[in-house]
């Protein structure tokens, strides 16, 4: 499940797992049922190397200036930015609600520890999104296993080091069955 | 196996590399 495609260039730095950008848009007026997000959710493309991962990165709009109902997904390849994926469901996320204006430097921090491999939590991590919404946008980093409190732990403490949020700053970690309900 | 690690500043030193151009 987990087949590699794509490979570093020659000279190029390698990164310990290859992840694949994915983009959602919510369609207005359409019910918000499994179906139509896996239809609404678009894969941009997949990296195995730092250059090729600002390759991409280099070329999308930073989140802070999509406007409407729009996500960002980086997860490791080979898992879907869905709970229904094997490797995401018994899992969960660490939630983080940002005012408007925080977004674009939350993410690309978020981004670079999850991919540098700075949580230290050997397989755990799936992947991030950051989801643009109207009056706050939402960072989130999802783990393999929400029952693992060592884990989750310290994915939180790896959080306020790299994010640099203000002080006040809620964190709320969800289970994807607590989400589903 | 070993770990690949980077910090942030060495990815956002990567980003104007010429190969990744």
């Amino acid at each position: 499940a987990k087949k590699k495609t794509v490979v570093p260039g020659a000279g190029e730095h390698p990164l310990q797992y290859n992840y694949t950008f994915w983009y959602s848009r919510r369609t207005p007026g359409r019910p918000a049922s499994s179906q139509s997000y896996e239809q609404n959710i678009k894969q941009i493309g997949s990296f195995a190397s730092v250059e090729q991962f600002w390759r991409f990165y280099s070329h999308m709009t930073r989140p802070g200036d999509l406007t409407g109902h729009s996500d960002f997904h980086l997860f490791k390849e080979g898992i879907k930015p869905m709970w229904e994926d094997d490797a995401n469901k018994s899992g969960g996320k660490w939630i983080i609600r940002l005012r408007k204006g925080l977004a674009s430097r939350c993410w690309e921090n978020l981004i670079l520890a999850m991919l540098g491999e700075q949580f230290m939590v050997g397989e755990e991590i799936c992947g991030a999104v950051v989801s643009v919404r109207f009056q706050e946008d939402i960072i989130s980093i999802w783990n393999k296993t929400a029952s693992d409190q060592a884990t989750t732990a310290r994915i939180r403490d790896t959080l306020r080091r790299v994010l640099n949020l203000p002080p006040n700053t809620i964190m709320e970690y969800k289970t994807h069955t607590d989400s589903i309900k | 196996g070993t770990r690949i690690i980077y910090d942030r500043k060495f990815l956002l030193d990567r980003r104007n590399s010429p190969i990744a151009q």
